[in-house]
């Protein structure tokens, strides 16, 4: 599993 | 970006405004749990310490900022501008509980093992039962002003959005998952329900927000 950019979320 | 995140991001925004407005015409911050309060600082402060490091975009940067400084004004009239409105005798959450176990997952489950890693961790976790304080304290007095229930919906609606937000991203950027962020996020949906319950069944049918005795 890839995991998205966590700093792009609130 | 996607329509759920906005949604989701100004339902966000929305609810600290609607905080904002209540204690300054009300002129009291009556219902409002600062244990609460002071623990959503510690979220934003912990996770957007990411500020100084990853640059994503300008709207990322002023809703991080934004997000500190209000919930720092709230804890600001709420401790000095209207502090005789507040009593601390019902709200009565010990926040030990919850800041102690979030620092051990933090610990324990992260993406990599560094001092903003864990930080962004810890935040995330404890982002989760931030509001525990604020819905025991409903539990006590049994009953909340009308438009403190609105912020609580609106808040609600932010983390309720960020769900189908990811079942989107998982399918329009190829199988991409955040199991910290979606379990955290499941369970602080969850916490909700039973507020929801009784926002739609009362207050939005024009009733004053009470629970059974």
């Amino acid at each position: 599993i890839q995991q998205p950019d966590h700093h792009d979320e609130l | 970006m996607n329509i759920f995140r906005l949604l989701g991001d100004l339902s966000h925004l929305a609810s600290i405004l609607i905080l904002l407005h209540k204690i300054q015409t009300t002129r009291s911050c009556r219902g409002i749990s600062f244990k609460t309060q002071a623990l959503y600082v510690t979220v934003f402060v912990t996770r957007y310490l990411d500020i100084f490091t990853d640059w994503v975009s300008l709207y990322n940067f002023t809703m991080k900022i934004f997000f500190i400084a209000s919930t720092c004004y709230i804890l600001y009239l709420m401790k000095m501008k209207y502090r005789p409105t507040h009593d601390p005798s019902i709200d009565t959450f010990r926040v030990e509980y919850l800041l102690g176990p979030c620092a051990l997952l933090a610990l324990l489950f992260h993406y990599r093992f560094t001092v903003l890693e864990v930080l962004w961790s810890f935040s995330i976790f404890l982002e989760s039962v931030a509001i525990l304080p604020q819905l025991f304290m409903l539990q006590r007095t049994g009953e909340a002003e009308t438009i403190t229930t609105h912020y609580l919906a609106a808040l609600g609606a932010y983390r309720a959005l960020y769900i189908p937000n990811w079942i989107y991203r998982y399918f329009t950027e190829s199988g991409q998952i955040d199991p910290i962020a979606v379990t955290a996020g499941l369970v602080q949906t969850a916490l909700y329900l039973d507020f929801f319950y009784v926002y739609f069944t009362k207050v939005l049918q024009g009733q004053k927000f009470e629970l059974p005795a």
